[in-house]
């Protein structure tokens, strides 16, 4: 008599934690890494991917909320009703995800009275995919907390979840239904997880830029983030605004599978279709899934019926989810769902008034506007507009990087932070990563 | 079985309603259940909580109850509700 099961139509769903846990010992990396671990959980054994975004459009969008939030779920203090989700289909919650805010959220805790966290992340990404509960003890559907589950990295869904998603969606291509997913417990103690990061064991060497003058190659927004990228090196900024280093990180060391003698990239985007992220250097492209490489790149730009020769920058116009590729004073239109370019380009630009034509590159940011970068500075275009926005352009440095105002004599500065704000002292602008 | 304190009871049948085993509160009546619904709500929920089905509110069950769940209901909506013509 239960009715049939909604599912998501679409293979590829987008999340976001929108608001964060307030009092709690959990960072924010290390929630939004939990979460990537509990929905990898389902992408890893179902055709279904998950890519996190920025901006509202997210698919599944989690947040931790108190007492009465207005979705006729209320929560109700420490125990209780801890978590739920919503159910695949139209309605603009779908998919959305729920903590309790007063919860004692916790990791691989030993605290008995806390509430693990990636174990109720996995039971709620499963009715966020359509599952319902179920009365079987060992299922991860079963409707009470029982406690921690294990390792993140390793955990596996029982045979009973593994089966019930399957009916919905079928068997991703690599896993075999009826391969035994149980693993050992690990005797040493797991890694914490993290989402990938930027660390270098090695020391920085001479040939590193530094971020107040670099004129930068490439700039993309990827997963929320921003990334500014300059010869070998790039900075990572988080989605809000925060330097997570003030020193540079080797681009082949995160980026798994650039070649290590690739002296710069040209420009670099996140795909709208897939989230896949997309390398330009020259007349070649590679095309990586979250930090890796996949097989068979790099390959021509040709694919994307663009001339020999590269491009100079590129982003997708959230206007119009269509993405652009710069070149001198060139630019075309291309569909990245239909993988087609528009008819009718290359045209002569700029498109936006008072940018300028050519370009280092450009991104969309979560506040939906469009930027563009050349040289030191950057021109700023509103969700929709057409002109670039009064006041600009201004400078890169200043406002993404952590520095002072543009300086007179490049040459003179040294390593270290240039500021004019409390944010000087470098620690002020760091982020944790868990 | 001793009878089940006012509080539990009271506990009990708005877990029940809440969580998809008693349908939602009749207008007309507030929130009376007959004693047949409730057993049957509470033996329905004893036997997808892995518990003994006696069909009353034992420490068992009422431990359960206030057992840290999910906010999703156990029944879909309208399934305790359907009765022959």
């Amino acid at each position: 008599q239960t009715p049939p099961p909604t599912k998501w139509s679409k293979r590829n769903l987008s999340w976001r934690v929108r608001t964060f846990p307030r009092d709690s010992p959990l960072g924010r990396d290390t929630v939004r890494a939990l979460m990537y671990y509990a929905l990898k959980v389902w992408s890893d054994i179902t055709p279904l991917n998950f890519h996190e975004v920025a901006g509202n459009a997210a698919d599944i969008q989690i947040d931790f909320s108190k007492a009465d939030h207005n979705d006729g779920y209320p929560f109700d203090g420490p125990g209780g009703t801890v978590a739920h989700a919503f159910f695949p289909g139209d309605h603009h919650t779908a998919g959305d995800t729920h903590f309790d805010d007063d919860e004692p959220w916790t990791f691989r805790s030993s605290d008995a009275h806390g509430m693990d966290l990636f174990a109720v992340a996995v039971h709620e990404f499963g009715h966020a995919i359509g599952l319902s509960h179920v009365a079987a003890p060992s299922s991860i559907m079963q409707p009470y907390y029982q406690g921690p589950v294990g390792d993140p990295l390793r955990y596996g869904l029982p045979y009973e979840d593994r089966v019930r998603v399957w009916q919905l969606y079928g068997v991703r291509e690599s896993v075999s239904p009826t391969a035994q997913l149980d693993t050992p417990e690990p005797e040493e103690p797991p890694l914490l997880p993290e989402p990938p990061n930027n660390r270098s064991s090695t020391p920085p060497q001479k040939d590193v830029p530094h971020r107040c003058t670099a004129h930068f190659d490439a700039v993309a927004q990827i997963r929320g983030e921003a990334f500014f990228f300059k010869g070998k090196y790039f900075w990572r900024l988080t989605r809000d605004r925060h330097l997570v280093s003030l020193q540079p990180a080797q681009m082949h060391r995160f980026w798994r599978g650039l070649p290590l003698h690739l002296d710069s990239v040209d420009a670099v985007y996140e795909r709208t279709s897939d989230h896949k992220i997309v390398f330009f250097k020259g007349d070649r492209y590679w095309v990586f899934k979250d930090n890796n490489v996949e097989e068979g790149y790099p390959r021509p730009v040709s694919d994307f019926s663009l001339p020999p020769g590269g491009i100079d920058a590129v982003f997708s116009w959230a206007h119009n989810d269509r993405t652009y590729f710069f070149k001198d004073q060139l630019y075309w239109r291309y569909d990245d769902h239909t993988r087609r370019m528009d008819p009718g380009y290359p045209a002569q630009g700029p498109l936006w008034r008072g940018v300028p034509s050519m370009l280092d590159d450009a991104m969309r940011w979560s506040d939906g506007a469009s930027y563009f970068f050349r040289g030191q500075e950057y021109w700023k275009v509103l969700d929709g507009e057409l002109e670039a926005a009064p006041g600009y352009p201004q400078s890169t440095a200043r406002d993404w990087l952590v520095c002072g105002e543009p300086l007179a004599d490049a040459e003179d500065v040294g390593p270290g932070p240039q500021g004019r704000s409390g944010a000087q002292d470098g620690l002020a602008v760091c982020s944790c990563t868990s | 079985a001793p009878a089940p304190r006012a509080e539990d009871l009271s506990l009990g049948v708005e877990w029940l309603s809440r969580f998809g085993y008693l349908p939602p509160a009749d207008p007309a009546s507030g929130q009376l259940q007959t004693q047949e619904e409730l057993s049957k709500a509470i033996t329905a929920m004893q036997q997808f909580g892995g518990l003994e089905t006696t069909g009353i509110l034992d420490e068992a069950t009422l431990a359960l109850m206030k057992t840290p769940r999910c906010s999703l209901p156990d029944l879909p909506p309208g399934a305790q509700s359907r009765r022959k013509r």
